[in-house]
């Protein structure tokens, strides 16, 4: 474990946190979009199905059970709880476009052809796309309230941070991971125009607001 | 050269 991996899960970690309080606090799940948190549901499930036979560490472990929990508690507000505040007709990325190149690429690049590491395959190349049915509603609407802004900079610093970690790791421990460093460094890519805007605005005090 | 990771990651 290096500081930037740490600093990548802690910032993973905050983002869900974030995520959370924005939910409480406004009492509302407008401006985020149900596609987005289901993928990551998804991409939990399907890459932390290890957890009950592959055991790395407490703190691995802690974290996974984590993701999945909260994820799915996630889904559950926008679904159930604050229904009423979720606006599905934003919400209109048609998911099966990433779904299916997904899988696909898994089926041709993963570590072996075996049902757990074509899943693994699958939640890394599905993460790095999760993210664009959010984005794309942010573009849509053109605004987002400061605090769903700060969920998403926190989202893209973990991947960022993701970046030094692996080379990092090829340098110091001689560990290489092609897959998940190419499906990384495209998810880190998608957030470029989101950080230039959170940068230049949200951070200078201002309302985050896409030009017309 | 270097070898393949573990999933050792989130």
């Amino acid at each position: 474990m290096n500081l930037f991996r740490l600093f990548g899960d802690m910032s993973h970690l905050a983002s869900i946190l974030l995520l959370l309080y924005k939910i409480q606090t406004t009492r509302s799940v407008r401006g985020l979009s149900f596609k987005t948190q289901a993928l990551y549901v998804t991409v939990f499930v399907t890459r932390y199905l290890d957890l009950f036979y592959d055991y790395v560490s407490l703190y691995n472990s802690v974290m996974k059970t984590f993701f999945i929990t909260s994820s799915c508690y996630v889904l559950y507000l926008m679904k159930k709880k604050y229904r009423p505040t979720n606006d599905p007709s934003i919400d209109t990325f048609r998911v099966e476009y990433l779904l299916g190149p997904c899988v696909l690429l898994s089926l041709i690049f993963n570590y072996r052809f075996t049902f757990a590491e074509i899943l693994w395959s699958f939640s890394i190349f599905l993460e790095s796309v999760a993210i664009l049915p959010q984005l794309f509603m942010l573009q849509r609407t053109g605004e987002a309230e400061a605090i769903t802004t700060h969920y998403l900079a926190a989202l893209g610093a973990y991947r960022a941070l993701y970046i030094p970690n692996w080379i990092y790791r090829y340098w110091m421990e001689d560990q290489v991971d092609p897959i998940a460093v190419t499906a990384g460094i495209v998810q880190t890519a998608l957030y470029v125009d989101f950080f230039y805007v959170y940068f230049t605005k949200v951070l200078q005090g201002q309302r985050f607001e896409l030009p017309a | 050269d270097p070898v393949e990771t573990k999933h050792d990651e989130l």
